[in-house]
C-alpha cells in the first residue's frame, strides 16, 4: 500500500535492490532545464531525507551548468533531479541551467551549443522538454536532429519527455484533424519515454496506459530501420487503430519505452507535494536507470550506452522481453471530434505508440544490457 | 533574398505580451547554423557505434574526431565570414565543432543582414524576449552555407507538469485532460 509514487516505490516496482547505487566516481547523470526553472539543494536534501533512506543515495546535484537564479525552486527542476537521483542513486548529477540569459537566445538552442562545447559531458541527459512538430521549420527540425547524431557519436544517451498530450490534436487547411506529434521525442536519435499509471494507484501493482502519455508517429522524419519490424508488427496486429488520416504510418514512430508517469511525491521549496504528474517524471526515472547500466558496463570494461535505440529494439528480437513489464490496456487521448472521439492508439502485446516496449524490470534489463 | 524558415510558424504563446519594437542599437544575439559536409557520413557512423552486431559498436568520437567529421567547409566559413563582416558583425564566437556561430550586434545590423526580420520584445510576468514576427531572409549565394539562423522566432517552451489532484477542478466540460502547470 502507498499514497503515491515515491523513490522507494520506483525501486520496488522496477526492482532495483539496495545493492543498485551508483559506485565509481567517473560516472555521472545530467537534467537539462530551460525557462529560469531552478531546483534548490536543500529541496533535494530533504526529499532524500523524506524518501531516500531505504538506499544509498547523494543528497546534493554536484555540477551546475550555466545560471542558477535565486528564485523560488522550479516544480519541474525539483522533480528532474530528485528523480534522476532516486534511480540512478549515488551518481554524480549535473543540472545544465538554460534560462536564455540573452533576450533573443533560444535556450534549448543554447543547450545544444553546450553539447558542442564541451569535450566532457556525463554519458546520460534527460530533458523534459518538447514543442509541436508542426510548430517548427523543417530546416530547424533537421538540423537538431543532426545535433542528436552529433551526441549519439560520442555515446551520449539522449532522453526526451514524449509529452502529456497523448496523440495530440491539430486541425488541418480544411477543416479535418490530425494528430500532433511532439519534437523531440520523434526525432530518430533519440530514446522517447512515455508514461504509465498503477492499476491500482494505491499497491504496487501492474501498470497501465497513462492516458497523457506522449506518442505517434513523426510527419518529418521516416521511420528509421532499428523500429521497423516491431511498428509493423504492432501496426498489422492491433484490434483498433485510428484512421490513418490522423498519422503518418511511415514516420518515425515513439515512445521508445516508458515508466510511471502518474502521482509522484516532490519536494520543492521545502514543501512536500503530492499528485505531481507527467512523462517529465518518468524521463528522469529511466535517465537515471541507464545512467546506473553504464556504470555497470563501465566496470565490466564496456562501453556506454550511447544511442539506446538500435540495441533497445534489438532485445526483443533477440527474445529478452522479460527485460520490459509489457503494457497492453489503456489508450492515450487525442482529438475530441466524431471520429476518433479523444481516443489515439491503444496499447497492445510489445511495441505501440503510448508505451513503447513498455516499463524496465531493471535487473532484466541491465543482465541483456551487459551483453546485448 | 531567401528565407531559411519560411515554414517557421511564428506564434506568440498565451501569457507573452509584445510591447514594440526594441531601440535600433538594443544587442541582439544570434545564433548561426553553420551547413555541416559530413552529415552522411556521421549517420553511417552512428548507426555502426550504436548497433551492437557492428565491429564499431561502442567505439565512440572524441569532439575533436566529431568537429574532424562535421566542420564546415573552407568556404562555408569564408562565405559566412564575410557576409558577416560586409555588415561590421565583429563580435562572434564559434563552438568546439565549429557548425554554429553566436554573432552579437545591433537590432539595426541584425535587420539590414536578415532582410524582412523587425526585432519586437515580448514580454511575460518579469521575463522578456525578442523576436521577429516577420520571417527573415539571406543572400541566396549563402543558403548552401547556412541552416537556420536562430533567436529569431521560437519563444522558450514551457515545461508541463500536470496535476492531476486540480484536474477535476480546472478541466472544462468535454475536455480530457486536467489542468498544467508551468
Amino acid at each position: 500500500f502507498h499514497l503515491g509514487v515515491t523513490p522507494s516505490v520506483i525501486r520496488k516496482r522496477y526492482n532495483m535492490t539496495g545493492g543498485d547505487v551508483g559506485l565509481l566516481p567517473n560516472n555521472s547523470q545530467a537534467c537539462a532545464q530551460f525557462l529560469e526553472q531552478y531546483f534548490h539543494q536543500a529541496d533535494v536534501a530533504e526529499f532524500m531525507q523524506l524518501f531516500g533512506s531505504s538506499f544509498g543515495h547523494r543528497s546534493r546535484v554536484d555540477q551546475v551548468v550555466g545560471h542558477q537564479g535565486w528564485g523560488k525552486a522550479g516544480l519541474e527542476a525539483s522533480l528532474d533531479v530528485e528523480y534522476i537521483m532516486s534511480t540512478g542513486a549515488n551518481i554524480s548529477t549535473w543540472v545544465f541551467s538554460n534560462a536564455g540569459r540573452h533576450e533573443s537566445q533560444e535556450p534549448f538552442l543554447a543547450w545544444l551549443l553546450l553539447l558542442s562545447n564541451m569535450s566532457s559531458l556525463p554519458w546520460v541527459h534527460s530533458v523534459s522538454y518538447g514543442d509541436d512538430e508542426d510548430s517548427l521549420s523543417l530546416a530547424y527540425l533537421q538540423r537538431v536532429n543532426v545535433e542528436f547524431m552529433k551526441a549519439a557519436a560520442r555515446g551520449l544517451t539522449i532522453l526526451f519527455a514524449s509529452g502529456d498530450e497523448g496523440a495530440g490534436c491539430r486541425r488541418v487547411p480544411g477543416g479535418n484533424h490530425t494528430f500532433r506529434p511532439s519534437f523531440p521525442a520523434s526525432s530518430p536519435y533519440v530514446t522517447a519515454v512515455g508514461g504509465t499509471s498503477f492499476k491500482n494507484p494505491f499497491l504496487i501493482t501492474a501498470e497501465v496506459t497513462d492516458y497523457i502519455s506522449g506518442g505517434g508517429f513523426s510527419n518529418v522524419f521516416p521511420m528509421p530501420d532499428y523500429q521497423a519490424a516491431a511498428v509493423r508488427r504492432f501496426l498489422s496486429q492491433a484490434s483498433k487503430l485510428p484512421p490513418s488520416s490522423y498519422y503518418n504510418s511511415s514516420g518515425r514512430a515513439y515512445p521508445d519505452l516508458s515508466a510511471l508517469s502518474d502521482n509522484y511525491w516532490v519536494v520543492t521549496n521545502r514543501i512536500p507535494l503530492p499528485w505531481v504528474s507527467g512523462t517529465s517524471a518518468s524521463t528522469p526515472v529511466v535517465g537515471g536507470m541507464v545512467a546506473l547500466i553504464n556504470e555497470r558496463r563501465l566496470q565490466q570494461g564496456l562501453s556506454p550506452l550511447g544511442f539506446l535505440n538500435p540495441v533497445l529494439y534489438q532485445l526483443q528480437e533477440q527474445g529478452h522481453s522479460a527485460a520490459f513489464y509489457d503494457v497492453t490496456q489503456g489508450c492515450h487521448l487525442s482529438c475530441l471530434d466524431g471520429t476518433v472521439q479523444g481516443q489515439g492508439f491503444c496499447a497492445g502485446p510489445a511495441w505501440d505508440p503510448v508505451t513503447g516496449w513498455g516499463t524496465p524490470n531493471f535487473p532484466r534489463l541491465l543482465r541483456a544490457l551487459l551483453a546485448p | 533574398g531567401l528565407a531559411l524558415e519560411g515554414d517557421q510558424p511564428f506564434r506568440v504563446p498565451p501569457g507573452w505580451a509584445a510591447t514594440g519594437r526594441v531601440d535600433p542599437g538594443h544587442d541582439v544575439q544570434l545564433t548561426l547554423a553553420l551547413r555541416q559536409p559530413g552529415r552522411e557520413r556521421l549517420a553511417r557512423l552512428v548507426d555502426a557505434v550504436s548497433d551492437p552486431r557492428s565491429p564499431r559498436y561502442g567505439r565512440y568520437l572524441s569532439l575533436e574526431q566529431l568537429r574532424d567529421l562535421i566542420r564546415p567547409s573552407p568556404a562555408t566559413l569564408t562565405a559566412v565570414l564575410k557576409w558577416l563582416q560586409g555588415h561590421g558583425v565583429g563580435s562572434c564566437r564559434s563552438v568546439s565543432t565549429l557548425d554554429f556561430l553566436e554573432c552579437h550586434m545591433p537590432a539595426s545590423t541584425a535587420e539590414r543582414l536578415l532582410p524582412g526580420a523587425e526585432f519586437h520584445r515580448y514580454v511575460k510576468g518579469r521575463r522578456s524576449v525578442v523576436r521577429s514576427p516577420l520571417p527573415y531572409t539571406i543572400p541566396e549565394e549563402l543558403a548552401e552555407h547556412l541552416d537556420f539562423v536562430g533567436g529569431l522566432h521560437r519563444f522558450p517552451a514551457e515545461r508541463k507538469v500536470v496535476s492531476r489532484a486540480w484536474a477535476k477542478k480546472e478541466t472544462e466540460p468535454g475536455q480530457h485532460h486536467g489542468g498544467r502547470m508551468g
